[in-house]
């Protein structure tokens, strides 16, 4: 059998996206960006994302786990609307 | 549904301003999402909306992209795709979307196409030609140079094609009236074979429309190949070049190699090793009738709902039909109560991901308007000029279709109902054939029978009536008719076919060809009458002076649609005039047009859109 091709990845110029992000600071800049993060520091919890994903869950209608599970980031990689859900 | 604190517009008439375009459909059909967008909300709440010219519009609509004015940068392709503002003075109520998307309506790049055998259908993409797959336009099988398409899956089965936007067939602006590139051409002394950028300070491209640009400064801009810009990266607006070399190796195609996300890219240049210019292909492209929807659903005071089927869930899916659902139907009546229509098609029940098909709102017939959304800044200027009106050379294969035809039935008198098809009562009627005012009654056609509504205070609607029995020449299916005011003479069309009644005798079946309209144009799609025993006539997105004596059109007149109807659907099934109003239909809709000329009697014609509405609820005044 053929040798499989090991893959070379490249960074292409002005390739900007969040690919270069990892997960958490992908759900981090998300959060903020839509209102998330304010909203759930109001809370108490400052160090953690759980409440902030909680509200993000809630309001996404997907299952409420507070953790930055597949399908939480999935819908992050959404592309969507950029009114903020919480706040103004 | 969630709203903004309750804030709303404190009047029901709302007005818009398209205050720009993308360059990546047609601008009709950018006028036609937004309309259609803005229809959805009033199809269920007591709101109207108007397009108008100026800042003054309660929302205005704009195209941009990062930072673009109002402090909330967008973000590059995917990711952000639009935002708006609720109700309110200022930006308050603006919609803006993120011109580093690709617009299209929801299934890749919309491209019409000129000539060839498919009446202006778009292309499909991917086609098959020679047993080879093609995502985008291609001169392969041409010795000319000239961009072409399928416009079915299988050319090699189907034999449908037409040519794609292109310098070769027409130029855009510039002083070059709209002529094609003449290639090669001179400039500062040096020869181009192509367009190019060059003696410009804003990337737009241009060419020369003679021989010689030195001696005869005559230009124009070159259509936008939107089957082949990219779209980001750091080319954005340019064409791939292939083949192109990256890490060494050769690509003659988009390729998602040396990528994580599996999209496909391509270069800019012929080596990305070097010159490291790159942008993604084309893709899907996101649906502008679907987020604009969405957008205006801000701009009239909702807030992101957080049921996944709702259009105002803030992620982005695909999805056809009516996009409405339930809840965003309760938003906007919370705000603004329920419209006096009926109940309109029940809530979409949809799905969050991609459908197969199209949506059905795709407009597929005319040819492209996508101009750059910046004036040209250098070089001479003059007025948009119509496009070509010569065919280009013959394309892989094929002649036209012809036109339907049926035999004439017999009979003469008008009579009343026999066996009632498609259905016994109009206001089931989806689409008419074709609706015209003859003898102040406008009449409804239909498979062969028609309805006639006077309009008066309490007369009821008369039919169904047997065409052919009281215009026994016609063949069951008409396209548009028309009655020359002045003659009382009345045009029916079918196909490529006219009959010309003047009472009850007919002079006809005769040929478009004999009107001066030659194979390209399939069918007619109705008439405006204007002064001195002249009328429009409209085909597929273009319109013609016509001469209501000689019965001939002036071949030199064509312009496209949007050059006098700007904001009336390009691909209007139905043209015709009612009560000094033009009406353009478009499946069960209208959109009316009044003159501002023919009352004020000023220099230039300004026609403006001023109500869309139901064919059967607001003509036809079904209950």
């Amino acid at each position: 059998a053929p040798y499989q091709r090991q893959p070379t990845f490249v960074v292409f110029p002005k390739d900007l996206k969040t690919s270069n992000l990892t997960d958490t600071q992908l759900a981090e800049a998300y959060l903020y960006r839509y209102g998330y993060t304010r909203a759930a520091q109001m809370m108490g919890e400052k160090q953690s994302l759980r409440p902030a994903l909680l509200m993000l869950q809630k309001q996404l209608s997907l299952p409420q786990t507070g953790e930055l599970d597949s399908q939480t980031l999935k819908a992050i990689r959404t592309p969507r609307c950029g009114v903020p859900d919480v706040g103004r | 549904f969630q709203t903004f604190k309750g804030l709303k517009w404190d009047h029901h008439n709302i007005t818009y301003w398209i205050q720009n375009y993308s360059e990546d459909l047609p601008r009709d059909m950018i006028d036609d999402a937004f309309a259609r967008a803005f229809a959805v909300w009033g199809e269920v709440a007591p709101l109207t909306f108007t397009r108008v010219y100026g800042p003054e519009a309660d929302i205005v609509i704009q195209f941009g992209v990062a930072e673009h004015g109002d402090g909330y940068p967008f973000d590059g392709k995917d990711g952000l795709l639009a935002h708006a503002f609720p109700p309110g003075a200022g930006v308050q109520g603006d919609a803006h979307f993120d011109d580093d998307e690709l617009w299209s309506l929801g299934k890749g790049v919309v491209i019409p196409t000129y000539y060839g055998n498919s009446n202006g259908a778009p292309c499909h993409f991917p086609f098959t030609f020679e047993g080879r797959s093609y995502s985008a336009c291609t001169t392969d099988g041409r010795n000319d140079g000239t961009p072409w398409c399928s416009t079915t899956a299988d050319y090699d089965k189907d034999g449908k094609f037409g040519f794609c936007p292109s310098e070769r067939l027409y130029t855009e602006h510039g002083n070059g009236e709209g002529k094609p590139c003449v290639f090669p051409f001179i400039f500062e002394g040096r020869s181009y074979s192509a367009c190019t950028t060059k003696g410009r300070s804003d990337g737009y491209r241009w060419c020369a429309t003679t021989a010689n640009y030195d001696q005869d400064k005559l230009y124009g801009f070159c259509p936008t190949r939107v089957d082949a810009t990219v779209v980001g990266g750091n080319s954005a607006g340019e064409l791939c070049v292939f083949p192109f070399v990256f890490l060494g190796k050769q690509y003659s195609s988009c390729t998602s190699d040396g990528r994580r996300d599996g999209r496909l890219w391509c270069a800019t240049t012929s080596n990305f090793d070097t010159d490291k210019k790159w942008g993604f292909c084309p893709d899907q492209g996101y649906s502008l009738f679907l987020v604009a929807a969405h957008e205006f659903g801000h701009a009239l005071g909702l807030d992101h709902s957080s049921v996944p089927e709702a259009l105002m869930y803030p992620l982005y899916s695909y999805l056809e039909g009516f996009p409405l659902n339930k809840d965003d139907i309760d938003g906007i009546q919370y705000l603004y109560g329920r419209g006096s229509k009926p109940d309109p098609r029940p809530p979409a029940t949809t799905t969050t991901e991609p459908q197969p098909t199209a949506p059905p709102t795709m407009c597929p017939t005319i040819p492209p308007t996508a101009y750059p959304t910046v004036g040209p800044t250098v070089g001479p200027t003059g007025a948009p000029s119509p496009g070509p009106t010569s065919s280009p050379s013959p394309g892989p294969t094929g002649a036209p279709s012809p036109g339907p035809t049926a035999p004439p039935t017999a009979g003469s008198s008008e009579a009343s109902t026999e066996s009632l098809s498609p259905a016994d009562n109009p206001c089931n009627v989806d689409v008419f054939d074709a609706i015209a005012e003859i003898q102040g009654a406008l009449h409804f056609f239909k498979d062969g029978w028609y309805w006639k509504f006077l309009n008066h205070r309490g007369s009821p609607l008369q039919g169904p009536f047997l065409t052919a029995r009281t215009w026994p020449a016609l063949p069951a299916t008409l396209d548009s008719a028309f009655e020359d005011p002045q003659t009382k003479r009345v045009f029916f069309f079918s196909g490529r076919q006219m009959w010309v009644y003047t009472g009850k005798t007919v002079l006809g079946p005769r040929s478009l060809d004999k009107l001066g309209l030659g194979p390209e144009v399939t069918h007619v799609s109705g008439l405006l009458p204007r002064r001195l025993g002249k009328a429009l006539l409209f085909s597929k997105g273009r319109v013609w002076r016509f001469d209501l004596k000689s019965q001939k059109v002036d071949p030199q007149s064509v312009i496209r649609v949007d050059k006098e109807f700007s904001g009336v659907p390009w691909n209007s099934h139905d043209i015709f005039q009612y009560q000094d109003k033009a009406y353009f239909c478009h499946g069960k809709f209208f959109w009316r047009v009044s003159f501002q000329n023919e009352v004020n009697k000023v220099d230039h014609e300004v026609n403006q859109v001023d109500d869309v509405g139901y064919v059967t609820y607001d003509l036809l005044q079904c209950p």
